[in-house]
């Protein structure tokens, strides 16, 4: 494992969007590792429609909440295509599915995994090497109040609350951490990322963890 | 007095400095984490909650540890 890892390096991920007052946030998370993943394999970076998972996501609640595992079954099953974000734009409230004609161009994904890496954090930055960011859901009641530098107390592993993206990790300093990329905006956190202690499963960040495959 | 939305976004902001003076008594180790006023501070942690939080928590398999073979994934 290198020292330090951030796909943000390769330019891969898209800037941090805001989920607004929309409890969205297991579709932001998902949205963003397809456009990744694309990005990854050499496609354009282009933002995809966060409204169309939030509104055709039927195993889902919208803007009223969902679990990104519920949402990539979803996507895995349907094949639905995910249009670009300007084609089915975001606006923060629950809206009627839109459906398209199969000609519309767009982005399926071929299959996605999900796994408790909790005590195998290693084994999880290598999947983060090996297959890009990770989507995880923490317990990030404690966010709140963030303002930056890297959480390791206060945030217990208790019950998952928070759709995010682990977007690389770094162990050069003396407190190991996750990068990871929220979706409350860039003036939130460290322009809209947070920090999270590697290790320990802080937050229950190894709890739940997937990646896509497009 | 206040109209209703002042006074509650007052008790919030005040709870909030409360919990921002807790949070930041663990800060010892000049890496970790700070907490203070930001755009969620006039919020209570249960409007925070039911705003922002709205992902539901999922079971995952255990990865398998190295060496064994990975189980068929989830979907």
């Amino acid at each position: 494992l290198p020292l330090r890892f951030d796909w943000r390096d390769k330019h891969v991920v898209n800037q941090v969007r805001n989920q607004r007052m929309c409890g969205g946030c297991w579709a932001f998370s998902v949205v963003s590792a397809i456009e990744t993943a694309c990005a990854i394999q050499g496609k354009p970076l282009n933002y995809l429609s966060v409204q169309q998972v939030i509104d055709c996501s039927f195993n889902n609640y919208g803007c009223s909440g969902g679990s990104p595992l519920s949402a990539l079954s979803w996507l895995n099953e349907t094949q639905v295509k995910l249009v670009e974000d300007s084609e089915y734009p975001f606006k923060a409230e629950n809206g009627l599915c839109r459906y398209f004609p199969q000609s519309q161009s767009g982005v399926s994904i071929k299959d996605f995994s999900a796994y408790d890496f909790s005590g195998q954090e290693d084994e999880m930055a290598k999947a983060l090497l090996n297959f890009g960011p990770l989507v995880v859901i923490v317990d990030a009641v404690s966010w709140q109040d963030y303002l930056g530098g890297v959480i390791q107390h206060h945030c217990s592993s208790g019950e998952a609350n928070h759709a995010v993206l682990i977007t690389g990790f770094d162990k050069t300093g003396n407190t190991p951490y996750w990068i990871v990329r929220n979706s409350w905006g860039t003036s939130w956190g460290i322009e809209g990322y947070a920090h999270v202690k590697m290790g320990g499963n802080v937050c229950g960040i190894a709890d739940s963890v997937s990646v896509v495959f497009v | 007095t206040w109209p209703r939305s002042h006074q509650r976004e007052a008790a919030a902001l005040r709870e909030s400095l409360n919990r921002h003076r807790y949070l930041n008594s663990f800060s010892h180790e000049n890496s970790t984490a700070c907490y203070g006023l930001n755009q969620f501070s006039y919020l209570s942690p249960e409007e925070f909650k039911a705003m922002y939080l709205g992902s539901k928590p999922t079971w995952s398999p255990r990865y398998p540890a190295a060496g064994q073979t990975p189980i068929p994934n989830v979907s």
